[in-house]
């Protein structure tokens, strides 16, 4: 009599959390914008045996976006996820493994992301800012006069802007714009920038220093200024493993 | 000769009676929710 075959690995099971990392690790380490995501729930698993310790594993996974920018060398076990009141993200993705004698590797994956509906979370904090658009003009303002004033007053490099990641505008009890933008280091110090500014390009990358910025810029009932800059230092890219017919989208 | 039994007559006599406090294994799939669900 045929053996029976395996039980159906259960999603919480821990081959299945050992995958839903792996996935989770590939989809940060290939992603080069906004912050980095973390597990929520695992959906779905789906084994389909190839042959003798060969599967391929099929997963759906549910991801929140965490408060580290995805060029933070900050570990994601370190990451606080981003709460539902403070507009949460989440990411949906189908990602697709082999296991070979035990060892996984990414062969494909698609992720949708979006912000929670502002509704819900009008619901549970009617007083909570929401997300604004990265493009309103609040916020590219806001994001322009934080870099100016930091780089007015750094004794460091000159600093460019590389991508506004997060951006919130509050109108009560303050007219507040928040803006959370990631940076790049220049070949200009900042004396040599105010010269000229537009010589200065971002170091290359076996030099490259990103950082990120937060800026609170509140405008009414006065106006005032704050923004917080922190250079991660000169990062050694991680060993690019290249996988065989990987698709990421 | 086999007679064959009707299925709800067999599959009453068959119920393996479950004891008392029996609870069903929760489902395999979705897992467990690690933060919070949107």
């Amino acid at each position: 009599v045929p053996a029976a075959p395996p039980a159906p690995l259960g999603c919480d099971d821990p081959e299945s959390v050992a995958a839903a990392e792996a996935a989770v690790n590939y989809i940060n380490a290939n992603s080069h914008h906004g912050f980095k995501f973390t597990i929520n729930r695992i959906g779905d698993i789906r084994v389909v045996p190839q042959g003798p310790n060969n599967d391929i594993i099929f997963l759906e996974l549910d991801l929140l976006e965490t408060k580290c920018p995805i060029l933070s060398p900050t570990p994601l076990a370190n990451c606080t996820v981003r709460s539902f009141a403070e507009h949460a993200v989440e990411g949906d993705c189908d990602v697709k493994l082999q296991k070979v004698n035990g060892t996984l590797s990414v062969l494909a994956s698609k992720c949708n992301s979006h912000a929670d509906s502002g509704e819900d979370i009008r619901k549970l904090c009617p007083d909570c800012p929401l997300l604004a658009k990265l493009n309103n003009t609040e916020v590219l303002e806001t994001v322009a006069a934080a870099l100016n004033a930091y780089n007015s007053k750094t004794t460091d490099s000159y600093l460019r802007l590389l991508e506004i990641g997060r951006a919130k505008i509050q109108y009560h009890p303050a007219h507040t714009v928040v803006a959370e933008f990631a940076v790049g280091a220049t070949n200009c110090s900042a004396e040599e920038a105010k010269a000229n500014a537009g010589a200065c390009q971002l170091l290359p990358e076996d030099q490259s220093n990103f950082g990120f910025c937060t800026a609170v810029m509140v405008k009414r009932p006065s106006q005032d200024l704050q923004v917080d800059c922190q250079l991660y230092g000169h990062q050694v890219p991680a060993p690019h493993v290249p996988l065989p017919s990987q698709d990421t989208s | 000769s086999v007679a064959k039994r009707a299925v709800a007559e067999a599959a009453q006599h068959d119920k393996v009676p479950r004891p008392v406090g029996f609870v069903p294994p929760p489902p395999p799939c979705p897992g467990k929710i690690r933060h919070f669900d949107i």
